[in-house]
């Protein structure tokens, strides 16, 4: 169970990175895993949104905003995880993963304007655009934002 | 290519800094 954020292949096998999302009265546990074909799961992210927040993140997989993106030449998969910690704004934070390895980084924090993710051909630089088309770039190293 | 991937696994890893890193790309795109 869960939405399906991307799909791709691994050591020849399918996997999917999936969001569980589920709401309760004090608010919203969400839940972002790579799962394989067999139905082996790893938990890459797990976190507690308050009750406005959990409503957004349903509103942007209902508008199907493309929250992870797989980097040429397919080796690195970078993803937002949303984040509300009870004494700061909340926002999303751009993670990218070696699929190999398993080793992942931090890139950047972004607001929930978020709408799509994408890389450039390099493979070495991440795109974001918001709701209003407007495009930022960072370094898929975590060196942060690009002119 | 292969070498490109085995690259960017020993950047993933730490395993080389982004000069390195930099310095073996412009070699490879040479």
């Amino acid at each position: 169970p869960g939405n399906c954020w991307q799909l791709f292949a691994l050591r020849g096998r399918p996997h999917a990175l999936l969001a569980r999302v589920s709401h309760f009265s004090f608010g919203t546990n969400a839940k972002l895993l790579l799962v394989d074909s067999e139905g082996d799961e790893n938990l890459l992210y797990d976190g507690t949104l308050a009750p406005g927040y959990g409503r957004a993140l349903d509103a942007l997989e209902g508008m199907e905003a493309r929250l992870s993106t797989l980097v040429p030449p397919g080796d690195i998969l970078v993803y937002a995880e949303p984040h509300d910690p009870p004494a700061d704004e909340a926002y999303l934070r751009l993670v990218a993963r070696h699929l190999e390895s398993g080793h992942s980084w931090p890139l950047a924090r972004v607001p929930w304007t978020l709408r799509r993710l994408g890389a450039d051909a390099s493979g070495e630089i991440v795109i974001t655009t918001d709701n209003k088309g407007q495009q930022r770039r960072f370094d898929i190293w975590g060196d942060g934002e690009l002119p | 290519d292969a070498r490109w991937l085995q690259l960017r696994s020993w950047r993933a890893r730490g395993l080389i800094d982004a000069e390195v890193y930099r310095r073996y790309r412009q070699r490879m795109a040479q």
